[in-house]
C-alpha cells in the first residue's frame, strides 16, 4: 500500500459526507446504499465513523459528472477512467467524483458503483494506489469481483490502519493521530502580528513551526495549519526548542535545546539521544544553537549561533574548516541573529522576531521580506 | 495528407500510450515516444515502471498484455506521486 505524498489524513475520527447529485443510471436509494456500504468497509477496520449530511459543507463530497467538471481533471467519456478522488483536506480535498458517462449498476453488468466507491473513498481517507492486485486500492477495476463478497485485503487494512489505527485501540494509542489542540487564551495565535518562532523544520514535505510547548504543522496542500502539543507527537522531547532541522537524506529531524540535541524519525524518538552539541564539533564556548537548516542539494547543515554560523558536512559527519563565519558576510540582508530557518523551493527562509527573509542562496541575496506567519495565510 | 490505415493506427496507439504514461506515471509531456534510443529512453523506463507496478511481466515493451491493461477501466488518480 501507499499513502499520498506528505501522508495527508483526517485529524478527526468522525467525518461527514454528502451526496451532491445522483446518476440517472440507478435509483437514488441504490446510490445511497452503495456509498454507505463503501464507507462501512473502511469504518469496520478503523476508529473512523461517518454521518451523512444533505446540506452545507461536508468533509467528503460525492458527485457524478461528465467531461469537464470544474476541477481541471476532466473525465474521458465511457470506459477508461471511472472516477477519481482527492486526499484528505479542506475544500475539494476528500471529495470523490464518478464519471457519469459510465453505466453505473448494482451488479457487474455495467460498472458496479459500490466497488468503485469503495476504492475512491479509500483515496478520500488518505490511501494512494496499491501495487497489490488483490487490494481494493489497486488502480485497475476488476469486473470479476463479486460485490457481495468484497472484503478489504490485508494490504488495504494495513494501509488504512497505518493512518488511523485499528478500531479497538484507545485514543491514547500512538497509532491514532492526536486530536489538534483547541486554541485557548494560553496558547499562541497563529495570526498574532507579534508572533515569533522558536524553531522551524520541514518533516516529510510538511513544515513544523515550533513555539513553546506547541507546534503548527503546515502542509503545502492545505490552507489551515494543524496546531499540536509537541508532547502529543514526541513525548520525550522538551518544549521551548532552540533549533530544528530535517536531514531529508536520512528522514530524521534533529531538534536542539541548550547544549543537547535529539533525533526523531516520524513519531519515533531515536535511541542514543539526547547527545551533547559538542559531539558535532562545536567549541565549548557554544552553549546553544539559535537556528539550523539542512541544505538538501549540498548535504550540508548550517548552524546559526549569535552573529556567526558553522557548516557541518553530513556526509563526513564533521564540522567544516574555516568556520565560524559572520552571517552578514555570506547571507547579506539577513539580520544579525536569527530565531529559525528552513529551506523550501530552493530558498532559505530566515526568521527574526515577526519578520521573515527569503534568501536566494544562488544569487546570495534577500529576495523578499515577509511577515513571519505568511505561511498560515493570515 | 491522409494517412493510410496502418500508420493512423500506430500513431493513435502511440498517442494513447504517451497520454497514459503522462497521466498515470508522470512521463514528461515533451517526451517523444517515437524516438528510439540505445538506453530505451524515458518511455521504456515508464513502461517498465507501469509493468512492475501493475504486476505485469517487466519487458519495457508495449506487448499485448501491457496494452490490454492500459485499456482496462481504472481509477483516474495517478499511480505514482510527484
Amino acid at each position: 500500500f501507499a499513502t499520498f505524498p506528505g501522508m495527508p489524513k483526517w485529524r478527526k475520527t468522525h467525518l461527514t459526507y454528502r451526496v451532491m447529485n445522483y446518476t440517472l443510471d440507478l435509483p437514488r436509494d441504490a446510490v445511497d446504499s452503495a456509498i454507505e456500504k463503501a464507507l462501512s468497509l473502511w469504518e469496520e477496520v478503523t476508529p473512523l465513523t461517518f454521518s451523512r449530511t444533505d446540506e452545507g459543507e461536508a468533509d467528503i463530497k460525492i458527485l457524478f459528472a461528465v467531461r469537464d467538471h470544474g476541477d481541471f481533471i476532466p473525465f474521458d467519456g465511457p470506459g477508461k477512467v471511472l472516477g477519481h478522488a482527492y486526499p484528505p483536506g479542506p475544500g475539494i480535498y476528500g471529495d470523490a467524483h464518478f464519471d457519469d458517462d459510465e453505466q453505473w449498476t448494482r451488479d457487474t453488468s455495467g460498472t458496479n458503483l459500490f466497488l468503485v466507491a469503495a476504492h475512491e473513498l479509500g483515496h478520500s481517507l488518505g490511501l494512494f494506489h496499491s501495487a497489490d492486485p488483490r487490494a481494493l486500492m489497486y488502480p485497475v477495476y476488476n469486473a470479476h469481483t463479486d460485490p457481495a463478497r468484497l472484503r478489504l485485503s490485508q494490504d488495504d487494512v494495513a494501509g488504512i490502519q497505518s493512518l488511523y489505527g485499528s478500531p479497538s485501540v484507545s485514543p491514547d494509542d500512538p497509532a491514532v493521530p492526536p486530536e489538534p489542540v483547541p486554541p485557548g487564551p494560553e496558547t499562541p495565535a497563529a495570526c498574532d502580528p507579534n508572533l515569533s518562532f522558536d524553531a522551524i523544520s520541514t518533516l516529510r514535505g510538511e513544515i513544523l513551526f515550533f513555539k513553546d510547548r506547541h507546534f503548527w504543522r503546515k502542509s503545502l496542500r492545505t490552507l489551515e495549519p494543524g496546531f499540536y502539543l509537541i508532547s502529543s507527537f514526541w513525548p520525550s522531547l522538551p518544549s521551548g526548542l532552540d533549533a530544528a532541522y530535517e536531514d531529508t537524506s536520512k528522514d530524521i529531524v534533529f531538534v536542539f535545546k541548550g547544549n543537547q540535541f535529539w533525533a526523531v524519525k516520524g513519531t519515533e524518538a531515536q535511541a542514543g539521544y539526547p547527545k551533547s552539541i559538542h559531539t558535532l564539533g562545536f567549541p565549548s564556548t557554544v552553549r546553544k544553537i539559535d537556528a539550523a537548516v539542512f541544505d538538501k542539494e549540498k548535504k550540508k547543515t548550517y548552524f546559526f549561533v549569535g552573529d556567526k554560523y558553522w557548516r557541518f558536512d553530513e556526509n563526513s559527519q564533521s564540522m567544516e574548516q574555516g568556520f565560524p563565519r559572520l552571517i552578514v558576510d555570506d547571507f547579506p540582508g539577513v539580520e544579525l541573529k536569527v530565531d529559525a530557518v528552513f529551506q523550501e523551493f530552493g530558498f532559505f527562509y530566515f526568521f527574526r522576531g515577526s519578520l521573515q527573509f527569503e534568501f536566494d542562496p544562488d544569487a546570495r541575496m534577500v529576495t523578499r521580506t515577509l511577515k513571519n506567519n505568511n505561511w498560515f495565510y493570515c | 495528407y491522409p494517412l493510410n490505415g496502418a500508420a493512423r493506427k500506430e500513431g493513435s496507439t502511440t498517442d494513447f500510450v504517451q497520454q497514459y504514461l503522462e497521466r498515470y506515471y508522470n512521463l514528461a509531456k515533451d517526451t517523444k515516444a517515437f524516438v528510439r534510443r540505445r538506453d530505451g529512453g524515458p518511455v521504456v523506463d515508464k513502461l517498465r515502471e507501469m509493468q512492475k507496478f501493475l504486476g505485469l511481466e517487466v519487458t519495457g515493451k508495449l506487448d499485448s498484455d501491457t496494452l490490454d491493461m492500459m485499456h482496462k477501466p481504472r481509477c483516474g488518480v495517478p499511480d505514482v506521486g510527484d
